[in-house]
């Protein structure tokens, strides 16, 4: 059963692109076919992964508004296993052109089933918002991967993000469930990273992974050369974190 | 004159909240009149700055929604000076509810004109995203702050956040103006930071402001301890360069 997991949190710069494109690439790298979705109007995934501007012409926006089937707008990237439908400026407006549809919730759900090639894994890179495209991404997935930064700021919203996913399986997507917690941006030299860990695992258990992603500045370099980090620099600190979670998450699925 | 700020940006983390904390801090201790507006649905600002969940009763979602006037949303806060109207999680479904209002861009800017007494600066906190709620901000404002992280993601989103500032100014809101660019989380161990320095600079010149916020623990500790970074810890380099930030921008507008 193909596993469609959102990566999603409403806190802004938490790492959910970096999770998404070096989950994405780790898992590919294991032999796992992987299918990206950018559902970023910034488009911050697609550049992460090395899609050029002339590649996006064709995107997820076309799949929401227009009457393109899923397979047309797949695109092959780089790296083996791994491919994308990318994200462009049109998503910006979305939220208004699809205000009075009544079916705005289902429009990325509608597409999905149609696949016509196998995945292991879809993963949705998704907005800092809780808006109409965060919504669309939860009713199409049967899965949810968080990224928490460990800071202050970053613990504040987690509780309102889990009430929304409760709400969205409800009411839309009864088959969703919360995969886990993923603790990013893990700094030992700031006191408040441990405090964050202990109320996270304190408060949520086991959906709290054990791998924690530290704060490496390789892993915000890597952008700027179109390349996953684990791509551009295997050994640092941050892929290694990114290869341990990509293992951890198969174990906990026992795939 | 009054200058009303909208400090934005639809890039996540960037630090809008922490720039308009602890300039606004800055401002008050040099005896400025200043009034905060937490327009993010998370309360990030309002938390900052050590307001209670009690004290968020009367929100700035009640001010958008009702027929409050913007006088009996302003509380006080413990710092002199300075003035908040509050956030709660009502305004999560803001961009829903106001989906057919034909008025939903002004709802802020009609009600701001009524103040009755007397502020030099206000700076309107934004959430990460260009939806209805960054769009009343700029509507209501006559100056435009953009905190610019030091990253390579946050580069690409600039060219489409001043486009649509342009827009707001040639549809909805002549009077505003950009201010100019903040330079915000400068890691000097991180050659990108550089980078991302020169390019900001290259392009928007004068637009740029000297003062540099560099990356700094401390600031995001003080959050947790419910003050302002320039009251947590006053001698650190984060207060120091939001201090130099305030003289500066006083000085660029010569009051
Ligand atoms: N573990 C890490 N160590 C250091 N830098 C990181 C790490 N993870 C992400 N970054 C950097 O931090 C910034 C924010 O990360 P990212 O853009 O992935 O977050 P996001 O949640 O997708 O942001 P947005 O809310 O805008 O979509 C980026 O510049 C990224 O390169
Ligand atoms: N100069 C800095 N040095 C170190 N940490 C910082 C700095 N500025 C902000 N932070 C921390 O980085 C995180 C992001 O900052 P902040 O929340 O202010 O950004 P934001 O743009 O308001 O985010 P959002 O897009 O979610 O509203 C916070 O945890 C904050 O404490
Ligand atoms: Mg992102
Ligand atoms: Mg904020």
């Amino acid at each position: 059963k193909i596993k469609i997991m959102s990566v999603v949190n409403q806190k802004g710069g938490v790492g959910k692109t970096t999770t998404t494109v070096n989950l994405g690439t780790a898992l590919a790298a294991i032999d796992k076919n992987i299918l990206l979705i950018d559902l970023d109007p910034q488009g911050n995934l697609s550049t992460g992964i090395g899609i050029t501007e002339k590649q996006r012409k064709i995107s997820v926006y076309d799949l929401i508004t227009d009457d393109i089937t899923i397979n047309n707008t797949i695109i092959n990237t780089k790296i083996p296993n791994l491919k994308i439908i990318p994200s462009n400026l049109n998503l910006s407006g979305i939220e208004f052109e699809l205000a009075s549809d009544e079916e705005r919730a289902n429009k990325l759900n509608s597409k999905i089933n149609n696949l016509d090639q196998y995945f292991d894994f879809v993963l949705i890179d998704c907005p800092p918002s809780l808006g109409i495209l965060t919504v669309n991404s939860l009713v199409a997935s049967n899965s949810v991967l968080v990224p928490l930064q460990c800071e202050f700021y970053a613990l504040e919203g987690l509780a309102q993000l889990l009430r929304t996913v409760e709400k969205v399986k409800d009411n839309l997507n009864s088959s969703l469930n919360l995969e886990g917690i993923i603790l990013t941006m893990f700094d030992s030299r700031n006191r408040l990273s441990e405090d964050v860990v202990n109320d996270a695992r304190e408060h949520l258990g086991d959906k709290v992974f054990k791998t924690i992603i530290p704060r490496n500045v390789r892993l915000s370099e890597a952008p700027s050369h179109q390349l996953p980090a684990i791509i551009y620099d295997q050994a640092c600190a941050g892929s290694k974190a990114y290869i341990d979670l990509a293992k951890e998450l198969i174990n906990r699925l026992k795939i």
